[in-house]
C-alpha cells in the first residue's frame, strides 16, 4: 500500500491510498503489459460474523473490507487542515490514529507526529510495540495487565500535509525513505 | 487653568505619538517575524512515499494542475518506484475536499470479486496466510478507473500530461530503487519471488537486482503511453485489457474482459464526524473510516493533552486507554463489510460515529487491561500485517 497527501494553493486537498495488499500482491506478473496483480480477495478471509468464525462465500462485485483510511480533517474556524493516510495492512489504522493524536492533541510537529514509534493491538488483544517504543511505558502497561506479543514486521507508513493558517507543512514517513515536496 | 489645559493637550499628543510608534513597530516586526516555522511551505505541498514522486506531484501543481491531477501523477510514479506497494493491478481510494464548495467526496475504486472465482476460495485462507500468492486471489483491478473518475470530476490538466513524468522516468536511465531492492532481497520474499512470474522482471539470473542496478521496464512505459493517449478505456475495454486477461488466464486465473468492462468506481459522500474543533472526513465501509472515527471519538472523550502526558504515569494512562480502545475497535470490524453486497450491514457504520456508543465504550474502560476477549467482542483473526 502507498499513500499520497496533497494540499493545493486554494486549500483544496486530496488524500489517496492505493494498494497492493501484501508485498507484490498475488506475485503474478503480466509480461505483455508490465503490470503486477494484487491479491485483493485475500481480504475476504477477515470477513466473519461478529460471533462466529463463519465466512460467507464471496459475492461477485463485492469489495472486501479494507483498513485503508485516506482522511481529511478540517477546522474551518482556525483555517486548519490535516490531510493524512497510511500504509501497512492492519497497522494503517493504529498508525494514523497515533499520528493524529500526536499532532492534534499532544502538540507534536508533523514530522515528529509521524516518526513517533507506535503500538498495535492484534486480533487476540496482544499488544505489539514498534522498535524504540518507550520501555517505561511498556512496563507501565504490563503492570496494568496488558499482554505483550512479539512482532518483527512493522511496515506502517504515514504521509500527511497540514495547513495552519498561512503555513503549509508536509511530511513523508522516513520508515520508507519518503520525502515530501512543496513550494 | 490655561496651564492645566496646555498640559492635557501635551499628554494627549504624547499618547498619540507613543501609539503610533508601537503600531509601526508591530507592523515591521510582524513582516519579519513569520508565524510559520522554517520547514513550512507558503502555498502547497505533496507528501508521497518517495522524493521523486513527491517532486512529480509538486511539478504538476506548479503547472497549475489541480490537487487531484498532482495526486494521480504521484500515484502513477509510486507504482513504478514502489511496485511492491501499489500499481495499475490494484485499487485506490480518494478522499477529496473541494475548498470552493466545502464538500468532501470519496471515490472508491478498490478491486471487486470477479464474476467467476475459485470454488472453496475461502477454505484456502489459513493455507494462504500471510502472503496470498496465486491467481485465485486476484480481484478486478480498479486503479485506472479510479484515476479516470477522479480526473473527470476534479482534473484541470490534460490526462496525458499526468503520465508524462513517469514515462520519462522509465524511458530514461531508470535504476532499481533502494526500498524495492530491500524487498527483493528479503530472505522471506526472495525465494517466493524467484519462483513466480516476477522473476523475469526483478532477477538477473538467480540474483535479484540490487539498488541502483539498471532496471529496464520498457513494457510498462509502453502501457503508460497507451493509457496516456487512449485513456483508461484501453485497459478496461481495449487491447491492454485483453493482454492482461490473457496473461492471467495463462497462469490459471479466471478474470475476463467482461469483468474489466463492467468495473465501476463508487462516488459517495465521505463519513463526517466532529472531532473537537475539527471535522473528520473519511471513507465509508468497506474501508476503515468508520473504525478510525470510532477510535478517535472514544479517545477524544478522555481529553489527552501535552500537559496530561508530561509525566510517565500520564503517558502510561493515555496508551492504556489507546490499547483498550483498539481492542474494542477490533470487536467492531464486522461492521466493515461491503454494504453493496451485504444489505444486513447497510447502516452498521453510522452507529460507530455516534456519541452514545463512544460514551458506552468509555464506561467499559477501567485501569485493567486483562479482561477476557469477550469483554471486547474480539472474535477470530483479522487483517494481514503487510500492505
Amino acid at each position: 500500500t502507498s499513500h499520497v497527501s496533497v494540499l493545493g494553493e486554494d486549500g483544496s486537498a486530496v488524500s489517496a491510498t492505493s494498494t497492493i495488499n501484501t508485498p507484490f500482491g498475488a506475485m503474478v506478473y503480466s509480461p505483455q503489459t508490465g503490470i503486477l496483480l494484487n491479491n485483493e480477495l485475500l481480504d475476504l478471509c477477515w470477513r466473519r460474523r461478529s460471533s462466529s468464525n463463519h465466512r460467507p462465500p464471496p459475492v461477485p462485485g463485492e469489495r472486501p473490507p479494507s483498513s485503508m483510511v485516506p482522511s481529511i480533517l478540517v477546522n474551518k474556524a482556525q483555517g486548519s487542515k490535516l490531510v493524512i493516510g497510511g500504509a501497512g495492512g492492519d497497522l494503517i489504522i493504529p498508525a494514523v490514529v497515533q499520528t493524529i493524536m500526536n499532532k492534534l492533541w499532544l502538540g507534536f510537529d508533523l514530522a515528529a507526529a509521524i516518526a513517533s514509534p507506535i503500538l498495535h493491538v492484534n486480533s487476540k488483544g496482544g499488544v505489539e510495540y514498534e522498535a524504540n517504543f518507550s520501555q517505561e511505558v511498556q512496563k507501565g502497561l504490563q503492570d496494568r495487565g496488558q499482554k505483550q506479543t512479539q512482532q518483527q514486521f512493522f511496515l506502517n507508513v504515514v504521509q500527511a500535509v497540514s495547513q495552519e493558517g498561512p503555513c503549509v507543512y508536509a511530511a513523508s514517513d522516513l520508515r520508507k525513505s519518503g520525502v515530501a515536496a512543496g513550494y | 487653568m490655561a496651564w492645566g489645559h496646555r498640559s492635557i493637550v501635551s499628554l494627549v499628543l504624547l499618547g498619540l505619538g507613543l501609539a503610533l510608534v508601537i503600531t509601526v513597530l508591530a507592523v515591521v516586526l510582524s513582516r519579519h517575524h513569520s508565524p510559520c516555522s522554517p520547514q513550512a511551505f507558503a502555498h502547497a505541498a505533496v507528501a508521497a512515499d518517495s522524493k521523486v514522486c513527491s517532486d512529480i506531484g509538486r511539478a504538476i501543481l506548479q503547472q497549475q494542475g489541480s490537487p487531484v491531477d498532482a495526486t494521480i501523477a504521484a500515484l502513477v510514479c509510486s507504482g513504478v518506484v514502489n511496485p511492491q506497494s501499489m500499481g495499475l493491478g490494484g485499487g485506490v481510494i480518494f478522499t477529496i475536499y473541494n475548498a470552493t464548495t466545502g464538500k468532501v467526496e470519496v471515490i472508491n475504486a478498490r478491486e471487486t470479486v470477479p464474476a467467476r472465482f475459485a470454488q472453496g476460495l475461502l477454505d484456502q485462507c489459513e493455507l494462504a496466510l500471510p502472503l496470498g500468492t496465486g491467481t485465485q486471489w486476484i480481484g478486478v483491478p480498479g486503479e485506472l478507473r479510479g484515476y479516470a473518475e477522479a480526473h473527470r470530476r476534479h482534473g484541470r490538466l490534460p490526462w496525458a500530461q499526468l503520465f508524462q513524468p513517469t514515462i520519462a522516468l522509465l524511458r530514461g536511465d531508470f535504476r532499481m530503487p533502494s526500498v524495492l531492492s530491500q524487498f527483493l532481497s528479503h530472505k522471506f520474499l526472495q525465494p517466493l519471488l524467484y519462483n513466480s512470474t516476477l522473476r523475469q522482471l526483478f532477477f538477473n539470473g538467480t540474483k535479484p537486482l540490487r539498488s541502483q542496478d539498471p532496471f529496464p521496464w520498457s513494457v510498462l512505459a509502453t502501457t503508460l503511453e497507451t493509457v496516456a493517449t487512449e485513456g483508461d478505456q484501453a485497459f478496461y475495454t481495449g487491447r491492454l485489457g485483453q493482454m492482461l486477461v490473457d496473461d492471467i488466464v495463462k497462469e490459471g486465473g479466471q478474470l475476463t474482459m467482461q469483468d474489466l468492462a463492467t468495473f465501476q468506481p463508487e462516488v459517495v459522500d465521505a463519513l463526517e464526524m466532529p472531532l473537537g474543533n475539527y471535522t473528520l472526513y473519511s471513507p465509508p465501509p468497506p474501508s476503515g473510516g468508520a473504525i478510525l472515527s470510532f477510535i478517535l471519538n472514544v479517545l477524544r472523550g478522555f481529553n489527552f493533552s501535552a500537559e496530561s502526558v508530561a509525566q510517565l504515569e500520564g503517558r502510561v494512562n493515555m496508551y492504556h486507554h489507546l490499547v483498550e480502545t483498539l481492542k474494542f475497535a477490533g470487536g467492531q470490524r464486522w461492521r466493515q463489510w461491503d454494504p453493496r453486497s451485504h444489505p444486513e450491514v447497510q447502516n452498521a457504520s453510522q452507529e460507530l460515529l455516534g456519541e452514545a456508543l463512544a460514551q458506552h465504550i468509555r464506561q467499559q474502560i477501567n485501569d485493567r487491561g486483562d479482561h477476557q476477549r469477550s469483554h471486547y467482542n474480539l472474535a477470530g483473526d483479522w487483517g494481514h500485517r503487510m500492505g
